[in-house]
């Protein structure tokens, strides 16, 4: 058993772990503390034409969400980037450079997916640490597989801590859980040391 | 392409109906 | 020790707690609440050209967060507005006229910081009651320091009840924790009581 102010120790400790991105740690992608999105390479935004917005009556655009809400700390369903396909890439220059060893992947849980499954979400991904934007295969930091039936956040750690740092990385999504048309990113982090 | 080679244009992001947002002077304020 | 129903009622009361702007108390400066940044005296918005918004590849501006991001909620890293120098001022106009008692002032936790450190983060300042916006000195309210080693969010109370009831605040910070180009300001909150 434990005492009533120990439970509040407990509690104010994962409270305040909460507060902080949910993780304690800094992410490099943030969009907000410096990170940027470079490029999709290869993959192309899923235009879906159903958010029209208009003023005075008048149809101005479709709206669809830009690659920046994967770096974006917002993952209210729909705020995700959806790319066609199952295969996308994503190549974010990080605020600094760093050597990275851990990498977070979000998505929406089950319970606020209007369609009841999360088949949008990336599946198997790997991680490359490029020494340009335009460096086509760059090093291979690890392949993870995001799990469907996991945490809504899961974090991926390197096998090893990468013997060069890296201020621009690349995402490349293999698969998805399913869904025929598009593959929704909410939230991709990258964690790492800073070069002294 | 299931190669994963880059097989168009790196610019694409530069035709994309929606503000492009890039950091070109160092750290922002934080 | 304690009961497993009473740990959930430690449990829920501390996620209420949180889920209330994380005080339980009126934010009378919070924009979308009704508060308005009337100025910023003598300060000068730290501009560093460092994020560029472009348009089909086309430059457009440089973006900088506006003094309004201090009364508004999101403090994640870079959401702050950042001030030439370690001496800046704030003139804010509260929702409504109220006899100040608590000041709060967040900073992002070091744990978040790409640099490892706050030493953006303001150190010691006041905080004055002005009969009008131009009011060059006002009623004292309190000097205050916030602390780099304490919580991301710090409560400061005043001395006394002031006797009179004000409308605007003046928020002058008169050092930071050692950051030689700017201070940053992420959110500063303003609670009392209303006049009757």
């Amino acid at each position: 058993g434990i005492t009533e102010a120990q439970a509040h120790v407990i509690v104010n400790n994962a409270l305040k772990l909460y507060s902080q991105d949910k993780t304690g740690m800094v992410d490099f992608a943030l969009e907000s503390g410096g990170g940027s999105i470079l490029s999709t390479r290869c993959s192309e935004t899923y235009e879906t034409k159903t958010a029209l917005l208009s003023l005075f009556g008048v149809p101005l655009w479709y709206f669809s969400q830009s690659p920046r809400v994967v770096i974006q700390p917002d993952i209210y369903p729909g705020n995700c980037w959806a790319f066609k396909g199952s295969q996308g890439y994503l190549v974010v220059r990080l605020s600094m450079k760093i050597y990275p060893t851990t990498f977070t992947m979000e998505h929406i849980p089950k319970t606020l997916s209007p369609t009841g499954n999360i088949s949008s979400a990336p599946r198997d991904f790997a991680v490359y640490g490029l020494e340009t934007e335009y460096q086509e295969e760059g090093q291979p930091l690890g392949r993870f597989t995001y799990d469907q039936d996991g945490d809504s956040l899961q974090m991926f750690h390197t096998l090893e801590r990468p013997d060069r740092a890296f201020q621009i990385v690349e995402l490349r999504v293999l698969s998805n859980w399913g869904h025929p048309e598009y593959t929704c990113l909410y939230r991709f982090r990258v964690h790492g040391e800073p070069i002294q | 392409p299931l190669s994963g080679v880059p097989c168009c244009s790196h610019a694409r992001l530069a035709r994309t109906p929606y503000l492009v947002l890039s950091y070109v002077n160092g750290l922002p304020p934080i």
